[in-house]
């Protein structure tokens, strides 16, 4: 699988439409404390099927869609589109794959996959075929680095199952 | 299951010494399964002494020799089974300049062995510096969040006009 | 007992509130006491709101902005209550540049207010440069560490040799 | 309450006595990862009466104790001296102040003011009083800064219990 562009409206810091591309090799993320940075690569992991509010640093999985300012009245909704090409498949899949995750007030989340609604669970399913999905031992977020080594062991092993 | 498990076991032991070694210019460091004889029960252990020190308990480890050894860890998963996307929010926070450098050079050398893609979130001006490309986030309008794409000189600018 | 612990709670809640907009230039926190009428038994709530943001739970504050936080909150005990000693150990880690040199600020204007003694370690050129003196750690002898005392200039070579 | 020195012999790496001169102002700690600059403030929670070997980073108190590297043995003892001014103080008591803390292997703790034998309790009162101790807010470890925010508000207040 190659990921290829990240899409926000309504998430977090994120109210207007933003897109990111993501090209091969190293991208640098720079910008004052404060501005959004943990906020953008937040996206990544919501997208990928997050189900832990803490995880998302809020207190309710609300706390994600766009709160307001001084200036600007808070959102409804929050959506987060990953856009990816699968490795050539066998079963005839298309290769584009456009993967979105929406959240409405008091209306919970919902995913659609290349147009169609799908579960949860599906989108975990894709991605940890692709070595990849929410809890991706690779999507370290801030000041979580040692969090690999005051892992259990018995948790370690099972980032070791992922890469099996 | 089980013989799977333990194929990537070895193969991730493999990396992660190497890895090690790289990342501390010496030492040793390899992994364990351990608590049972049964792969798919047992933990996995991490042992690692950096140069001329003896084998301790992980927690003795300082912050940045413990940022460093995790990155070997992640990274040999990586090349066991390369994950399409790899995020790396200030992970060289707790790193010193030297270790920085070092680093960067395995960052260098991953996206040369793996199809991997990074997003690298840093303070750190030489971390910047080694980067293929930057984006900067900016709140010009308070509270709101832009994605703008920066050069060097610009990066450095942003960061500047805070 | 309950008498002290309120007097106590509005000299604190006075000097963070004070710190806190010192340190976002802007913006506005409090202290609250919640949970419980009776100040013994109630827990102490942070409300925060950098300048230009919506007052949302501490948690979503972002790394840079919680230890800038944090900083307000224990200076604002220390002015209460000197403490003889204080040890920040890596904090200015999160900090951007324009943070950095704020956090400085108040290290400085805290030397003046309190006789509070401050040990801080840093890898932040710009932080060694606002301390009155340093001290080097070496590891020369691999595993044994020894205290040198070190210019500025020294600080910066000694952090090369590495 | 003045701090003026910190004496080390056999504490964590600091395996050779050091002497550390607190002096007034900001004093900077620089140093490459791994020298033991950590450790070195370490020793002044330790001396103030730490109880938790676990806050001393190690899985038993004992992992205090210089362990040996390469080419130099292990010690059996690790012992702090803190070097401090009280306030000229009403009931004619000593102004200097020389708190020691010494651990055997298979012996445990024993602490010493002024030269005279005294208990944990003694310590940690002694420095309550002062405002500062093994447990003060003001003593903030590596990567802890921001767990005053995520601290639960009954812990927060005990913070505020010191300050009065
Ligand atoms: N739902 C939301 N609506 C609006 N703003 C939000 C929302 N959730 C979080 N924020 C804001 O996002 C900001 C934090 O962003 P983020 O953590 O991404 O910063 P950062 O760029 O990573 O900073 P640092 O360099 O300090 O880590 C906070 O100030 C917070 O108020
Ligand atoms: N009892 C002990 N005997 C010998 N060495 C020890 C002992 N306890 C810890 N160490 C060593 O001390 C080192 C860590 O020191 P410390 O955490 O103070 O580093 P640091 O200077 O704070 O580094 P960083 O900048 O990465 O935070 C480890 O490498 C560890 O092996
Ligand atoms: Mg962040
Ligand atoms: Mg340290």
């Amino acid at each position: 699988m190659r990921i290829r562009r990240l899409k926000l409206t309504g998430f977090k810091s994120f109210v207007d439409p933003t897109e990111l591309h993501i090209e091969p090799g190293l991208t640098g993320i720079v910008g004052p404390n404060g501005c959004g940075k943990s906020n953008l690569l937040e996206a990544i992991r919501w997208v990928m099927g997050e189900s832990s509010a803490r995880s998302m640093r809020g207190a309710g999985m609300e706390d994600v869609i766009f709160a307001g300012t001084d200036s600007r009245p808070g959102r409804d909704f929050a959506e987060v589109t990953l856009v990816a090409e699968r490795a050539p498949a066998e079963d005839g899949q298309d290769r584009e794959l456009e993967v979105i995750r929406r959240i409405e007030r008091g209306a919970g989340s919902a995913y659609r996959m290349n147009g169609r609604d799908v579960r949860a669970k599906d989108i975990a399913l894709l991605f940890a075929d692709a070595a990849t999905g929410a809890h991706s031992p690779a999507l370290v977020s801030q000041g979580k680095i040692a969090a690999v080594i005051a892992a259990k062991p018995t948790e370690r092993r099972q980032m070791l199952e992922e890469a099996a | 299951g089980r013989a799977r498990l333990l194929a990537a076991f070895e193969a991730v032991d493999g990396h992660f010494r190497r890895l090690f070694t790289t990342l501390f210019e010496g030492g040793q460091a390899h992994l364990a399964l351990i608590d049972s004889d049964d792969p798919l029960e047992a933990g996995l252990e991490i042992m690692a002494q950096p140069p001329g020190k003896k084998l301790a308990a992980l927690t003795l480890l300082s912050g940045g020799e413990q940022a460093l050894t995790a990155c070997a860890l992640i990274f040999a998963l990586f090349l066991t089974n390369p994950a399409p996307i790899c995020v790396l929010d200030e992970v060289d926070a707790p790193l010193d300049d030297a270790n920085i450098e070092r680093f960067c050079d395995l960052l260098e050398r991953m996206t040369q062995e793996t199809d991997t893609r990074y997003l690298i979130v840093t303070h750190n001006a030489v971390t910047m510096s080694r980067m293929h490309r930057l984006f900067g986030v900016t709140m010009i309008e308070r509270g709101v969040s832009r994605l703008v794409s920066v050069d060097l000189g610009g990066a450095e600018r942003l960061l500047a006009a805070e």
